[in-house]
Parts: C-alpha cells; structure tokens; sequence
C-alpha cells in the first residue's frame, strides 16, 4: 500500500540494499540531494513484472544468484558462438563482466540476501553475447532485432570508439534492425532501445560523433554522479535526452550491481550503468501502461525528467518551457513520476517527417571564421502527411569537406532562439574525410514549432598550423524535423504537475484529437462497470479513489495521492495547499506536510519555521512544544531562554526571588545563611556566598577545604575556592607549580609534585630507590657520564 | 591520421527472396553455409564460408563471388569488423 510522504521506508534484505543510495535517497539516511524516485514507483505497485528486458554486451551470467529468477532465455542468444547460450567467456582478467553488471542493475532480484537490488526486480532480464568476438554490422543487427515481439527493451552500454576521432555509426543492416524494431517491435508499438551516451572523459570525444546515441530511435542516457557534477567521463552532447546517477570522482559513492562470478561489486561503472538503470526506470512504466509507444516513452521521460540539483552552466528552458542542458538532456529521470504519466497517458499523435532541403550552394569555411546558413522552414505546410507544428527530435543532415575534421564546432538554431551545440571541436580528430551525409541530432527543440528561420553555425578553429590552400566547404544541408501536426499532449495527460518543477508545455489545450470507441483492456483502477481507454482516467466508475485533476478529469488510485484526503468512500479532496496528509481541508487539519514545511504539534498547521515556545523535533518533521517555563528551548526541558518572570538557572528556568531567597515552587524562601544568592535550600545550593564565605563546588565555606585554593580574582564580584591541579595534594594557587603538598609516591619540588622515585642530593633515604642513591654516591658514579641519568637529576660531577 | 585498414571476415550478409530453403540452396551451390535468417529482418541471411581466410584486409575473391549473379540473391555484403567499445 502507498504510504505518501516517506516516512516509511523501504528495506530489503539485500546485503548492499543499505549502500544502495541511488535508490532511497529520501528516506534521509544517505546525506544525498534527490533520487530518481524509484521506491516511490515500486510503492505504486510497479517493479517490473511481466516487461522483458535484454543487454547487448559481452554475455550474461544466467547463473548468478542474483539474475537466475529472472533470467529469460527467450530474450537471450550467443550471437558470437550462434548458440542460445549466452554464458559469458571466463578468462584470468574477467574481461567479460560487462553484460552481467549492467543485467544486475536492471533486474536484479530483491530479497535473496545476495548482493543488490535491481530497478526493475521483478522484470524478465535476458542477454545478447555480441561484444566478445568480431563486431560486424550482421552482429549488430541479429542483437539488435533478437525477438523483437518477445523482448520490450534493448539496453547497449557500448559504441564506436569514444578516442575523441572516430565518427561512426550503425550501418545498413543495423539501421534496419532499428527501423524494423520501431516500426514492428512490441506488436507494433515500437522497440525501446536505450543507449549509454558516450564515455569520452580521456579524449575529449563528443558524443554526436557516435551514430547509435545519436539516433532518434534510441534513448541516449548520459550520467551524472552523486554530487550532481559532470562526471570525468561524461560527452556532452544535444542528443541525449535524459540522465541517471553513475560513479563519479573517488569521493563520490558509487554504483552497486552484480558481478562475474556470482559476485558483487561497486567498482567504477562509467556510462554504462546509466543505459540499464534507465531500462529499469523504462521497464516500470511499462508496467503502469504496456500500451505505450516507443515515442511515448521518450514523451514521458522529457515531461517528467527534472534538472533538480544537476550541475550545469549551459541549463536553458526551451520555447516549450522545458528545462534542458548538453550534458544531462532534461534531466534526472524520475522513476515515479514516470509511471504516474503512464498510467494516464494517451497515445501521442502519429509521427509526421518533413524534410526541409536546404540550397545546394556550397559555402567555403575559412579557418578562424564561422559559416552561417539560415533556413526558412514552413514545417511542410503544404503536405498534410508530413506537416510537422510541434517538433520532437531534430536531425541536420550534413555534408562538409575540411581539412581537419576536429577543428569543426556546428550549432543550430531554432526558430523560437534554442541554439543547440551539434559539434564540438575534438582535438584528436585530423581527419581529411569531413562528414559525408552525417546526421547530428538534437532534442532540445522539443515541443517547440518548426516553422521559421533556422540558423546552422559552422565554426572553424584551427588546432595547428594547417594549408589555407585547401580550406572546407559546406556542400550541402538539409534539415529533417520530426513531430506532430497537432498538440501531441492530451489534457490527460497534464496532470498530476504538483510536484512537477517545470510548467506545463500545452500550449493549446483545446486542440485534443478524438477517442474512439475503445474495445482493449481496463486499467486495473478501474471497476466492473467498464472503461473508455487503457489510462486510469478513462474508467467510468473506479474500484478505490478518485481524485480531480485541474482539467476537472477523474483519475482512479489506489489511495488518495499526496496531497488528498478521503471524503467519502471513493472521493479523494485536496488538502491545505502546506499539507502531505490532511484529515480535511483547512490549514489546520494537516497530518503531515510537505518538504520545507514542519507541523505545528499543537495547532496542526504546516508551518516554515517553529514560533516561541516550540522546537523541531530530531526527524525535522514536527514543531514540538517546550516546557511551560521556557520562551526558547532545543528541547523539552532545555530551555535557552526562559518566560518573563523567570530565570535560567543551567537549562532550567525557574522564579526570580528577591536576593538571598529561591522559590520552592509555591513561594520564595530565605537561602541558607551563607549563600548570597541560592537555587534551592540548604548549604549546597549556592549560587554566590555571603561575605566572609568562598563558594566551593556550590557550597560556601569559610576556608577553602584541603586539594582547593583560594581564588582571588573575583567571579561575579565573588571569591571562590577553585580545586588544585591534579598533581597536587594541597597548592596556593592554580596550575601544577604551585603545590604545597604532593599525594603519595610523589615529592615536592620547587612547587611541582615529581614522581617519588627521584633521589634527592643522593642522599636522602627516598622511599623506594633510597640505597641505590646511596650505591651512587658511594662509587662516584655520577661520575660516569652515562650512569648520570641513573641517579636523575640530584648528582653533581663530584659524587 | 592513423591508416584504417578495413578487416573483411569470412561471413556474409545476403538478401534473397524465395525463403530460408531457397537461401541454404544457393548458399551450398557455392560453397556456403547458411547459419540462417540474421534477426528479425526477413530475406536477410547471414552465410559462412570455411574456406575464406577468417580475417584479411582485402575482400574476397572467387567462385564463390557468383553467388551475387543468382536472381534471387538481391544483395550480398562481406562483413567487416567494426571496433565497438564497452562504456
């Protein structure tokens, strides 16, 4: 059942499920800012089931305790030895870990007290061997397009070499499997295919350069680390569209999965464990609504990916109000927010292609100088098939000639001003080849309108000295923009935004498309009576709750959201604007409240800060209340101010009497004759002494007792009798050199209590070593400059 | 720049329409094994050949080039190996 708020928190027994802080963030044990909501989404019921993941890598370990419940043989191949065994090759360098690591994070099983929790632990996990032999484009399109009604989501943590000089990407037999997959995988709603974005940290490599990330029909995951800071290894890139945690520097935790032989590992993972823990995020909302489209998908993540605390200086909020940086996409993905857009979604409108073919005339690139291309595009107004409004993915197609290949930057434009980087330069990069037809991709421009000037920079720097003989030519560009030709977003789709961070991208909501007569299955909230479409908001009676979203739609739960209360048997009504949990909805009818907020316990009001009188209690949820006596407290009875008419006394506060009186909790009664000053009856419960009388240890004496001195400089106007230094047994002032006495086994010496195993003059019978001074003075051996030490520091050089 | 010298591989992609019966039937009529349909991608089979060197810089040559003459047989590709890297 969905307890809202976090305060009950999720516990496997997984030995790494405590370390595990990528995943339950918020339960405030790990000092991390923000998680991906992943418990939020298993609290809603989704962990996977019946969604059918597989890992194009270097093989699976089916036998790990770990992945052996959930592994799929059906979603499985050896495309290396063309068998169905996918078990990776053991070696001495266990060179072939990969595959596994990245399966852990997606589906490894919870509560087998083995090693760690996968995102989507209940999810089917298959792997492909395909990284362990020659890679050709054959082998990339068999793994690619393995069992593509079976299998729901590809997950692949590999790519063309990220050594900052390499510009490749899937040839034809790979592109085909993608388009085959799109266009028939999943019974036709489309394979899911997630990249991890490039691994360039070492070579400066930039991930347009890579031909898979870079796609549209793949999602192409970046990383970021704990911290929230770009990790060493990280490629920006305009293509990538969301982002999960990963490692990050030696300080930064790290991530957690299975590993080779039947272990367990939370060494370094780079980008590749940001693709599978997507998959995992992918997988859930999947579950919440399996009808979803594979551009559903990549709708969901762009509408529900926060930038939260992700370090970037590039973050800029498109046309479209969405929030969107290079290096992150829009965002940390959010595993519950995703599933709750799923679980209301409808399917977004049918994908229109316009190709706006630029003019053909090339433009030189001078060295040190920038080309600009401006484009009018019209969205294809005229071809009602291809007439795209509101954009998705954008594609530059591209050809350049140029003498060195990696001191080209390009940029593009979007009508609504959204300049997006397609190429940086890349220091390694001397090729003389150009880009021959090479399509750079960007997302940024999402849910804006196509239509206007389009604007492509190219910029050329030069790294080295370089032939101005031959400078590089623009041949030709052509832009391919991708969308839709009505607002792709129902108003379904617009709710819940309360704890959305960015404001809603509808920009017409008016402008739905129909629904027809719908025949396919209810969501699970809904009751007998029947529904109208696959979302909960599409039931015509629920089977719980229900609750209102701003367009007035009634959307079935399980249990009123965060935020609501139970009217009624089914009714869900908003709490206090303030209120997590409410049992009505005034101000002061709160339960709890939400992050910033803390309860009044005595009034039930969600508060910013705790008024007089009240202190945050250690979980800083709740204002409790101090003791009657204090104005100020950090707890109970610790008082840090007191109310008017009373004193501090410690951290209690208690009755100002008149001088020489203290209050017995009825009335003020006269102090002992020699306290001044008191806080209770008798001679030990001074404050200050009469004249005549020395405070010792909260009691006043005449003279200072035997082991205290007294202390004449005055204490609020008052002598005291303070204790002596612990080396001595009596002394008249403070410090270790002013004893007047020393305790047992010790000697006075000049004011200082020295061990009593010191002779004195050599002579004096000491009360241990006393005949071996004697022993010394008899032979002269103070003589003997060694033997000196012996007899301390009493000898003289003539015995 | 570093010379990259493409790596030709003993294995093929091949379209041929008529099904898999009609595929293996070519594949033997010259010398190949046809290890079957590559994926989900119909008329797509992936063959071998034995007695080509596994790896070799140029592509090959022989009789048994004359598959891509077949009618049947509408595209023909030697593969190449292409470096991938785990991330």
């Amino acid at each position: 059942d969905y307890k809202p708020g976090g305060t009950q928190s999720t516990y496997f027994n997984d030995p790494k499920w405590p370390s595990m802080w990528y995943m339950h963030c918020s339960d405030n044990t790990h000092h991390c800012q923000s998680d991906m909501n992943i418990v939020g989404a298993w609290k809603r019921g989704y962990t996977g089931k019946n969604v059918v993941i597989t890992i194009l890598d270097d093989g699976i370990e089916r036998t790990h305790p770990d992945l052996m419940q959930n592994y799929d043989s059906n979603a499985s191949y050896d495309v290396n030895s063309n068998d169905i065994d996918p078990m990776p090759r053991y070696d001495a360098s266990n060179e072939n870990k990969h595959g596994t690591r990245c399966a852990g994070e997606v589906a490894a099983i919870a509560n087998n007290s083995h090693c760690t929790v996968g995102i989507a632990f209940n999810a089917k996990i298959g792997g492909v061997r395909m990284l362990d032999g020659d890679v050709t484009d054959m082998v990339e399109a068999k793994s690619l397009s393995l069992n593509p009604q079976h299998i729901h989501i590809y997950s692949a943590s590999w790519g063309p070499d990220d050594d900052g000089k390499t510009v490749d990407g899937p040839a034809s037999l790979a592109r085909q499997a993608f388009e085959n997959g799109i266009r028939t995988g999943r019974n036709k709603l489309g394979s899911i295919f997630v990249w991890a974005s490039g691994n360039g940290g070492r070579s400066k490599d930039h991930c347009s350069c890579d031909g898979y990330t870079n796609s549209i029909y793949t999602i192409s995951i970046s990383s970021t680390a704990e911290s929230g800071k770009k990790p060493w290894y990280l490629e920006e890139c305009a293509s990538t569209l969301a982002t999960t945690y990963s490692s990050g520097e030696s300080y930064d935790k790290k991530i957690i999965t299975t590993d080779l032989r039947q272990r367990c590992t939370d060494s370094h993972t780079g980008t590749s464990a940001s693709a599978p823990m997507a998959a995992g995020i992918i997988a859930l909302a999947l579950e919440a609504n399996p009808f979803l489209t594979w551009r559903d998908v990549q709708h969901i993540i762009v509408r529900t990916s926060r930038a939260g605390h992700l370090n970037s200086n590039d973050w800029k909020t498109n046309a479209a109000g969405y929030k969107v940086s290079h290096l992150y996409g829009f965002g940390l993905m959010d595993a519950e927010a995703m599933v709750m857009e799923a679980e209301k979604w409808t399917t977004v409108p049918q994908q229109h292609v316009c190709v706006e073919s630029t003019d053909h005339q090339a433009k030189t690139i001078r060295p040190d100088s920038q080309v600009h291309s401006v484009y009018k595009a019209t969205g294809c107004s005229d071809n009602s098939n291809h007439h795209v409004i509101y954009l998705e993915h954008v594609v530059v197609r591209i050809t350049i000639t140029h003498p060195r290949r990696g001191d080209l930057a390009i940029f593009l434009t979007s009508p609504s001003g959204t300049k997006s980087q397609l190429l940086a330069n890349r220091l390694f990069d001397h090729s003389t080849e150009g880009f021959k037809n090479w399509e750079f991709m960007t997302t940024h421009c999402w849910g804006e309108k196509a239509a206007g000037d389009w604007k492509l920079e190219i910029h050329d720097t030069p790294s080295q000295l370089r032939s101005f003989k031959s400078p590089g030519k623009l041949k030709e560009w052509s832009l391919v923009l991708y969308g839709t030709s009505i607002q792709p977003y129902s108003p379904r789709n617009d709710f819940p935004k309360v704890e959305r961070v960015r404001s809603s991208p509808v920009e017409d909501p008016t402008e739905d498309y129909g629904t027809d007569d719908y025949a396919g299955p209810c969501n699970a909230e809904c009751s007998k009576v029947g529904c109208d479409g696959p979302g909960p908001d599409h039931c015509t009676d629920c089977l719980h709750y229900y609750y209102k979203s701003k367009n007035n739609t009634r959307i079935c739960v399980p249990n009123c959201p965060p935020g609501h209360y139970n009217v009624d048997k089914k009714r869900c009504k908003k709490c206090s604007p303030n209120c997590e949990t409410c049992v009505g909805s005034h101000s002061d009818q709160c339960l709890s409240c939400k992050s910033g907020f803390y309860l009044n316990e005595e009034s039930n009001v969600c508060i910013t800060s705790c008024p007089d009188g009240f202190y945050l209690d250690k979980n800083k949820i709740v204002c409790r209340k101090c003791s009657e006596n204090c104005k100020t407290c950090t707890e109970s009875q610790s008082c840090t101010e007191c109310r008017h008419g009373l004193s501090l006394y410690g951290s209690r506060c208690a009755v100002r009497c008149e001088e020489g009186k203290y209050h017995n909790g009825r009335e003020c009664e006269p102090c002992h004759r020699s306290c001044a000053t008191c806080a209770g009856s008798g001679a030990d419960a001074c404050i200050n002494c009469t004249e005549g009388y020395f405070l010792e240890d909260g009691r006043c004496v005449q003279s200072c007792s035997g082991g205290y001195y007294l202390d004449h400089s005055l204490e609020n106007g008052y002598k005291t009798c303070k204790r002596c230094d612990a080396s001595c047994l009596e002394c008249s002032g403070q410090g270790d050199k002013n004893c007047t006495s020393c305790p047992n086994g010790y000697i006075l010496d000049t004011g200082v209590c020295v061990i009593g195993t010191v002779c004195k003059d050599a002579t004096e019978e000491s009360w241990a070593e006393g005949g071996f001074c004697m022993l010394v003075k008899k032979n002269n051996l103070c003589q003997r400059k060694v033997l000196q030490q012996l007899c301390c520091r009493t000898c003289t050089h003539k015995g | 720049p570093a010379c990259r010298t493409r790596m030709y591989t003993n294995h093929w992609a091949v379209r041929i329409t008529g099904g898999h019966q009609e595929a293996s039937r070519i594949a033997s009529k010259y010398g190949y094994v046809n290890i079957g349909q590559i994926g989900a991608l119909k008329d797509y089979y992936h063959f071998y050949h034995s007695k080509t060197i596994k790896r070799s810089v140029l592509s090959s040559r022989g009789t048994h080039s004359f598959i891509s003459m077949e009618p049947k047989v509408e595209w023909i590709q030697q593969q190449v190996v292409k470096r991938r890297i785990k991330r």
